[in-house]
């Protein structure tokens, strides 16, 4: 196992670079932003403010979680709902320097965290995908 | 690295059981579907039969793709679509005798697999995150 290798590896080889990363502005409507998850498919995306800084992520769940009234899906209420307000604050993120092993650890219970840099800009996303077919790649058994 | 710890574990010792995952039936509506999604959080589950054979996967994504029209999500027609009109059938199984590494090459496109037996019967599923558990467990460097 090469392992040596793996060892060598950092967060920005591994990342999806921001340019290719579909995400939300902070202050959009959740009208919006739950057109953005399915019309590109993804369950969650990055949130980002009008400067590119990190702010949390947005997924289908916490949008529909937020509509669901006694009866159905209170639909209207996505567009005077912001992100901001429903919004996941709380992931951990990652330094494009950090190590192989450093990202495996955080993705064990997220399927993607937001590479950051010192200054709270985004720099992309550590997929379970790409940590995934690096392991598959070192493990020749 | 304890690679021959990680060969010897199969799909079984590292699987969710049935009992424990969520599902829905094959002719269930599309909103019970999508309230069963909403509720337990996940972005997609295993559909069964009523005999509780597998027989895809549905996901959120695919449920609102379904019911997006040109002006707004039309909520009211997934009372009368149905699960099977929009399950996604073409995802690989596992059985629960397969190895550690064909468990890890199958969740590489697809955040969990399920396992079934020789008859078609549900067993349980396979998700990323107990293959990174494992990986993380056995990864000592
Ligand atoms: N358009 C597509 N083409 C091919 N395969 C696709 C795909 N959309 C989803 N998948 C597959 O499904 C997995 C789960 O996607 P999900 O959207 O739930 O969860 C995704 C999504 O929330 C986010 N993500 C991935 N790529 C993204 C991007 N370019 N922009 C924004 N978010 C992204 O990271 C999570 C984990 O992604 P990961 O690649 O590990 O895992 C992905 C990938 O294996
Ligand atoms: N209630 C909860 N408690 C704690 N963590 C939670 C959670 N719901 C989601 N997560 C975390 O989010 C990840 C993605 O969940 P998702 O629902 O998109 O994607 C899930 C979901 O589609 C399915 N899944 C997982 N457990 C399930 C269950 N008990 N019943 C039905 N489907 C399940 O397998 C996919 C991958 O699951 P995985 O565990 O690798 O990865 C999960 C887990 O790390």
């Amino acid at each position: 196992v090469e392992e040596k290798v793996m060892t060598d590896i950092l967060a920005e080889e591994l990342m999806i670079s921001s340019e290719k990363v579909a995400h939300v502005q902070i202050g959009n409507p959740l009208e919006h932003a739950l057109l953005v998850l399915v019309q590109s498919g993804y369950s969650a995306v990055p949130v980002l403010d009008s400067s590119y800084k990190f702010k949390g992520t947005i997924g289908k769940t916490k949008i529909l979680q937020s509509v669901l009234g006694l009866e159905r899906f209170e639909m209207e209420k996505l567009s005077t709902k912001k992100v901001e307000e429903v919004m996941n604050q709380d992931i951990p993120c990652l330094n494009k320097k950090d190590d192989f092993l450093t990202c495996l650890k955080a993705v064990i219970n997220y399927p993607f965290v937001c590479v950051v840099d010192n200054e709270g800009f985004f720099d992309g996303i550590l997929t379970r995908r790409a940590i995934l077919k690096q392991l598959n790649k070192n493990l020749h058994i």
